[in-house]
């Protein structure tokens, strides 16, 4: 029945699922032999490096190692990313103006050719909208308060209940519906209006900027289609294509052929590899960029 | 009651994050207990710059934050469509001698809301009517205690309310007041940004379980997803999701990533994509909905037995 439900995606076997989806790297502290529920450990990991979000940076080299190994070398390949990489959404993560490293921001720039033409329905007004979903959250609430779980403690309730039939909660309301069949891929899968089509990353060099050396002036830091990553656009395919490169070359299982021969790599790679230093210097210029050009290790 | 001037797109947003002011930093103070806030340097240092110093712990001084504004002000304003601005609108709580208080979070805030309302909204009589619309979205520092966010209507969800009352439409008040979360039109009937209040999904906040009991306010947030997304689908309008914390495995719940991802694959027909803060580190990750269908049907087989 599980395996019917969502036919719709895992209609392939998941044989390369190696990486284990819901173990990271705080899972490892469950290994320590603290007696404590999962999830307060959990939290407690979780709350200490939310606090560690401010102070002094640390680890934060080993944070982009993992984010390298976990999700870079990970993306799958061509066949297995679905149509336009459409398996995959893209999480943009901001660098900050608080010095943790230097104050930057963001201007991303999007298609509007064709906006004039695009199609806008007539629907109810918003105001009927906003109405009908007060109503419907209200209504849901009512029925969460007469839940048998509100009433645990409550015995004299509890025996006049007990032989009811449990309400049937139906389908679990918190799960997306599948995209409709014959809609097609959106701006971030494939050109069109909206489509995001370059950022600039503004920073402000903070020792400069204190010396007075230069002005309080915020600089480009670097471009998304700039020099190294040549981006064409930024849509799911573009990101993917990306972290494929910046992914370290997957090591192949050494078998009596490959021990003499030069393919160390997958060879799927081999192309890449063939450029195996501008890789590694994409990589190193990305960690800049990823603690906004401040010259950050661990 | 709007200036009835012709909206003219740019085709650029601005996403800005992160902002940390910090009333209390003080030039020249000690920086080794990573605030700034007092002292004398020690041997070999000048102390905490006029404009803060990378790498060394402390938050942003006043003119950090006024200073930047103002240059957005003088070189991006006019230039942009929209601003997605993701929270955390005041200093560390990493100082015993100032510890913080409720009053100064949404003191701080309201500041940096003004701030951005007096830049942004030009000269209209309404004060919902922006020249360049700004949404903003709650950061895991700009609640209290840190970190700590329950279920609205609440104090923080009314006042909350108060200080974004402008960037918001009247109409959304009451779910908002319930979760802080909503939507603006940024290109009126053609692109929406969603402001997703993520402590509802964040591992350390500890007043959430997790998003597949029907009470947490994870799943009544993906509720409201659900029914908003469908509208905006309806009215063949695109939308960019935004907010505090990223969807990464590191930050989520595990019940609330897997669905966060799945409601993205579902939607990749009108979702354009997410920005985020939190992390302060500039960087993508890109996320896979196979693995989270897998991941959930793993854990519904697992219930199973």
């Amino acid at each position: 029945e599980i395996d019917g439900q969502f036919a719709h995606i895992l209609d392939e076997a998941l044989e390369d699922d190696d990486a284990e989806f819901d173990i990271d790297l705080e899972h490892q502290y469950l290994n320590m032999g603290f007696n404590v529920s999962e999830h307060d450990l959990n939290v407690a990991i979780a709350a200490k490096d939310a606090h560690a979000m401010g102070g002094v940076p640390s680890n934060k080299e080993a944070y982009m190692d993992s984010v390298r190994e976990t999700f870079y070398v990970d993306v799958k390949g061509l066949k297995k990313s679905g149509q336009h990489s459409d398996r995959y959404a893209i999480t943009n993560v901001a660098a900050s103006v608080i010095p943790t490293f230097n104050p930057g921001f963001r201007v991303w720039e999007y298609n509007i050719t064709g906006i004039e033409e695009s199609l806008s329905l007539k629907a109810k007004p918003w105001t009927q909208f906003f109405a009908e979903l007060d109503a419907m959250i209200s209504l849901d609430d009512q029925n969460d308060d007469d839940d048998y779980d509100d009433l645990e403690d409550d015995f004299v309730e509890i025996e006049k209940r007990k032989n009811k039939k449990k309400k049937d909660k139906g389908p679990d309301i918190s799960l997306p519906k599948p995209m409709p069949e014959g809609a097609t891929l959106g701006p971030g899968y494939t050109p069109q209006t909206f489509s995001p089509l370059r950022f600039v990353q503004y920073y402000l060099d903070l020792k400069a900027v204190n010396e007075e050396t230069k002005p309080f002036d915020y600089e480009v830091e670097y471009t998304s289609d700039g020099h190294p990553y040549k981006l064409e656009s930024l849509l799911v395919d573009d990101y993917v294509s990306l972290a494929r490169k910046l992914g370290k070359p997957i090591k192949k299982p050494k078998t009596k052929s490959s021990e003499t021969a030069s393919n160390e790599y997958d060879s799927d790679n081999l192309d890449e590899l063939q450029n195996k230093k501008s890789l590694d210097e994409l990589w190193k210029t990305y960690v800049k960029h990823a603690f906004v050009s401040s010259g950050y290790h661990d | 009651l709007g200036n009835h001037r012709s909206k003219v797109l740019h085709g650029r947003f601005l996403h800005l994050t992160d902002i940390h002011p910090d009333e209390f930093y003080k030039v020249g103070a000690n920086i080794e207990d990573n605030s700034c806030h007092r002292g004398k340097p020690g041997k070999g240092s000048a102390g905490a710059s006029k404009y803060g110093d990378a790498m060394l712990g402390c938050d942003s001084p006043m003119i950090l934050m006024n200073q930047t504004l103002e240059w957005v002000k003088t070189h991006l304003r006019d230039k942009i469509d929209f601003v997605v601005w993701t929270g955390d609108n005041i200093r560390h709580d990493n100082d015993r001698k100032i510890p913080r208080t409720e009053m100064e979070i949404f003191d701080m805030n309201t500041r940096v809301a003004n701030l951005f309302h007096d830049i942004f909204h030009g000269d209209a009589l309404d004060p919902r009517h922006y020249d360049v619309p700004v949404v903003p979205s709650l950061g895991n520092n700009d609640v209290y205690p840190h970190n700590l966010f329950a279920p609205g209507p609440t104090l923080q969800t009314r006042e909350l309310w108060n200080i974004w009352q402008n960037f918001i439409s009247e109409e959304q008040l009451h779910i908002f007041q319930r979760g802080s979360y909503y939507f603006t039109e940024v290109v009126p009937n053609k692109l929406a940004v969603l402001s997703i209040n993520t402590l509802y999904l964040f591992k350390s906040n500890p007043l959430v379980d997790n998003c597949d009991n029907r009470k947490d306010p994870g799943f009544k947030l993906f509720q409201w997803l659900g029914v908003t997304l469908d509208e905006l689908r309806e009215r063949n309008m695109k939308v960019w999701l935004s907010g505090h914390v990223p969807p990464i495995p590191k930050n989520y719940d595990i019940t609330c990533y897997r669905k966060f991802v799945m409601w993205l694959h579902e939607y990749r027909d009108i979702i354009v994509g997410g920005v985020y803060g939190h992390m302060n580190i500039d960087h993508f990750i890109p996320v896979d909905a196979k693995k989270a269908y897998k991941s959930y049907q793993d854990s519904l087989i697992r219930q199973g037995f």
